[in-house]
Formats: C-alpha cells, structure tokens, sequence
C-alpha cells in the first residue's frame, strides 16, 4: 500500500487472489453492465445514509456480493470520491 | 471485471460468465443495512428482507458470443429483463442496433415522483433479515421472488436539482481484434516487453555510468574538486550497476524497479503496468495533462487484461474553457471541483473471441481532448474489425442547450476557436459507420454508433 492522503488515490493489492490466479478457462470477453443509483447525487444523500454513502461500507462486506457474482478482488484504487475494484474474471 | 463505488451509486461491469444480476439483492440489502439507504421490506420465498430502494437502474450488455455458456439468467436478454422487472417497477428494456449483426442491450428505470417516506433500517430490521447470518441469499437461486417489486424513485432527503451535472458515460465495445495488436495481452509477449524494458533501462544506465566515468576521468585531470552529472543517476544507482556489470547480473535499482521473476508468477499488476504503458492505454490520459490520475492495471494469464483508472477532474475554470461549450453552468464547475472521473478497460485476446471495452465517464471535451480523439486513441490500440460506441449523457439543467450541444459534438466534433478541424465522430480514419441510432430519454440522451473496418 501507497502512502495513502486525502487528495491522492492510493492503491491496495490483494495479494491472496492476485498471486495464483489462472484464467485458463475464462472465455467470452463482452461484459454486462450494471449501474445502481440510490441517491441523485453524491451531494444529495439522505440523512439517514452514513457519511460517504456507498464507499462507508468496507471492502469485505462487498466480497460476499461479489461471491454471488463470481468475482474476487485483485486490487482497489481508493481516492476522495470512488473507489475502483479490480476484479477477476 | 471492475466496480466502482462512489456514495451514492455503484457501477459493476463483469466478464465471462459471471453471473452479475445474483449479485443485486445482495447490493441492495447491503445499501440499505450497511450505508444506511432507504429501504423497503421484501418478502423471499421464506421471510423477509430488506432492500434499498435504488433511485435509479440501468443494465446493458452487448450481445453475447456464445450465449449458450452463460449462466443464471443471462443466456439470453429475455432472461435478464424478466429477473430485473421481478425486482423492479417501471423498467424499459431496449435492443439497439442490427437484430441480425452486432448489437446492444438497455435496460434503464425511470426515478419517480413517488413521494411515499421511506424507512430507515434499525438493528431489529437487520437482524430480521439474516444479513449478518448470511442465510437469507441463495447463490444457487437466480431470482429472488419478492411479494411486490422494488419501487425505484423513492428519494427521501434534499432531492438534487436535476441528475449529476456532468453525467456522461462513454463505451467502445470492440470485436475481431486485430491479431498483432491481440498479442500485446498475452503474459508471453507481455513478459517479454518487460525483460527487454529492462534491457533497454539497463543499457541506458550502462551509458549513464559509462558517460559519468568518462566525465570523472576528464575532470580528474582538471581538478581533484567534487563534480556533479544530472541524469539518470537520480534513477539508477551507478555504482551498483557497474559493480554488477561484471558477472553478468544486471539490476536497475529504480522506483520503476520489476522483479521479472517475481511478476511471471506472483505479481499481474507489474505486467499489467507494462502492458498498459506498451500498448498507448496509458497515453489516453497521459500523466502530463493528469498528474494525478492512477491507473491500476492486472494482467492475466495465460491471457486476457484489465485495468481501471481513476482520473480527478480538473479545477473548475480549466473545465469551463476546455469544453468550449455554450453552457456555462456555475453549479457544473463546482460539481467539477469534488468529482472523480474514472475509465476501465478489459480485453480478451483469443482469436475465437477476441474482444476489448473501454469506458469512461471523464467528459468529452475535457483538456481540449474531444470524444471523438478518445475513441480514435482507443480504437488505434486495439483495431478491431468492428465496434459500436455508446454516448450516454444527462440531460441535466438546461436541457435543450446540453441536448443540442451533445448531438452536435456526436456529428460535428466541436469548432475549436483557432478554426482548427477537430475530429468526428463520423470519420473514424479506417472505419466505415454503419449505424447511427438516437435514444432520447426522459433525462439522457443516448447515441449509439456502429463501425466496420474498410
């Protein structure tokens, strides 16, 4: 891990998965696309949701959803407003 | 495969034959019981869940090569709109594009003026549901059958004034790439660019030590002072590789260090870093107009290779001018201000199934870059023999000037003040354009676009 600072996206590697990880048998190259909105804006979160929404929820929490989906996590990219997940597969 | 978690919405893109939509329950329960969004209680098969209630949805794919080997429901559209319109109220399914060639899939909701309160999860709620438990998803079960479907629309809190200023989605989905471009992303070639970058680094520092023991024998005979070479010296340790050059054993000792040994078994990220900065990916927001973009790249083996990036967006005033639109919306600079942009990109070199995506929601016009030299920059790394190029945009304020600027640049590119030609869309050099489809929604627009090589 980056020295990580607010303004900077700092990058994590998950180095459990990403070490062995074979995609001999992955075939089929286009993607399906899913975009979930649960508010307009970044801005406009109701006041029930946690401070940054979305990105309060930790990575592990999202690995049991990405179970589902047949996924693991390579790597993430933190930064101020997103975070990106490198997946397998 | 990628996500993106932003806030207030989450963008999953996935590969192969995953199988994305059984992940949907379980990122709405996880919405709704972890970040704390509004919800509504639905009742599975045998007790009740919660779910966030998601302002919005859309879905899209491309046409499957080999549909038969998908799994759950995406082997065929059908399928898939069937699962989202169980979980959904008020979704549109469109296909756009040739039935009989290349095409692609939408599925969009539509936010609604629903004022119904929703509720906010407790600890009771969540522990009724078994989140924490885990027992209430099953993966082996394609579709969650829910009593009643999942309002979308239902927004309690402040209610933005219009959808994300700025929202603007680009998509290249390229096909039969061309086999020499292919071999970029194979681990084999990609290996082999890494030891001769290596070569070439090593080489470069051979002549740095060579030059600076050259300067140090000149200047030995005009003074015994202390003397200073600028160079690659700051990235190469000299001494240390002069004092390996003897047996043979060569290592740059830099911050762009690669442990090739370490990178053939343990490490895709070093290789996918090659890769994206052999092939151009990384060229596409180059680090001098983006100082501060990140790009995260994995190479698979024996083939196939991903990356993603995060690109902040510029200050406010270099948005505003380089865009050169009309619109000079004060609330788009400050959104410009706070905001992230991202690109991600995946490709499947096989010749049975050569494939290769990109995407980006960084706006078009952005560093006096247009939509049409990204895609250009894209499709030159890849060539493939066809793509189709997706333009989704938020209407937002002031619709009709944004709408009718977006068609504009779809068509003309954008007049740039020197009266320089910019590119268009319509002439990809290379490519001949088959289709031009228009979607105007309720609040995007979409253009849809599809090339064949000439």
């Amino acid at each position: 891990t980056l020295s990580p600072s607010l303004a900077t996206p700092h990058l994590t590697i998950n180095h459990e998965v990403a070490a062995d990880l074979d995609s001999s048998n992955a075939f089929e190259g286009p993607e399906k696309l899913l975009e979930v909105w649960f508010a307009p804006s970044a801005t406009s979160l109701a006041p029930s949701v946690k401070e940054n929404g979305l990105k309060s929820v930790p990575s592990d929490v999202w690995v049991g959803m990405l179970d589902l989906v047949n996924c693991k996590i390579l790597s993430v990219v933190h930064s101020e407003t997103v975070d990106a997940y490198l997946l397998s597969e | 495969s990628s996500m993106f978690v932003f806030p207030h919405k989450i963008i999953l893109k996935t590969c192969g034959t995953t199988t994305l939509l059984l992940g949907l329950n379980r990122m709405l329960r996880i919405a709704a019981t972890v970040a704390g969004f509004p919800f509504h209680n639905a009742l599975s098969t045998d007790e009740i869940q919660v779910a966030a209630t998601p302002y919005r949805v859309f879905y899209s794919r491309k046409n499957f090569l080999f549909p038969d080997r998908q799994q759950g429901p995406h082997r065929s559209w059908k399928q898939e709109v069937k699962y989202l319109d169980d979980m959904f109220e008020g979704g549109s399914a469109y296909m756009v594009g040739k039935m009989n060639g290349d095409h692609w899939y939408l599925y969009i909701t539509s936010p609604s003026a629903s004022t119904t309160p929703p509720r906010t999860p407790t600890d009771d709620d969540s522990s009724i549901n078994g989140f924490n438990s885990g027992n209430s998803t099953n993966a082996s079960s394609p579709i969650l059958r829910t009593s009643k479907r999942i309002p979308t629309g239902i927004v309690s809190g402040p209610i933005a004034d219009s959808n994300e200023l700025n929202d603007e989605t680009l998509e290249i989905l390229m096909t039969d790439l061309d086999p020499v471009n292919a071999k970029q992303f194979y681990l084999e070639h990609a290996s082999a660019v890494a030891r001769d970058d290596i070569v070439a680094r090593t080489n470069a520092a051979l002549r740095a030590t060579n030059n600076k023991q050259a300067a140090k024998d000149k200047i030995s005979h005009m003074s015994d002072s202390t003397y200073s070479i600028t160079g690659t010296e700051e990235l190469f340790d000299v001494d240390d590789i002069a004092s390996h050059s003897s047996n043979g054993s060569l290592t740059p000792m830099s911050e762009d260090h690669i442990d090739i040994d370490e990178a053939l078994t343990t490490e895709g990220h070093a290789l996918g870093t090659v890769v994206s900065d052999s092939c151009g990916l990384s060229d596409v927001y180059p680090k001098s107009a983006y100082p501060d973009a990140r790009i995260d790249a994995y190479m698979f083996s024996p083939c196939g290779f991903s990356a993603n990036g995060v690109v902040p967006a510029p200050a406010a005033a270099e948005t505003t001018a380089a865009t050169e639109s009309t619109e000079t919306s004060s609330e788009t600079s400050e959104n410009a201000k706070a905001s992230m942009h991202y690109f991600t990109v995946h490709v499947t070199p096989e010749p049975n199934c050569s494939f290769a995506s990109f995407e980006t929601n960084v706006p078009g016009g952005q560093k006096g870059r247009q939509t049409a030299d990204i895609v250009k920059q894209v499709v030159d790394i890849f060539r493939p023999g066809r793509f189709s190029v997706t333009l989704f945009e938020a209407k937002g304020k002031g619709a009709p000037a944004k709408d009718q600027y977006f068609l504009a640049n779809d068509i003309n590119g954008v007049p740039s003040p020197s009266g320089v030609a910019k590119p268009r869309l319509e002439n990809i050099p290379g490519y001949r354009r088959i289709d031009r489809i228009v979607h105007d929604f309720e609040d995007y627009d979409l253009v849809f676009r599809f090339y064949e090589r000439e």
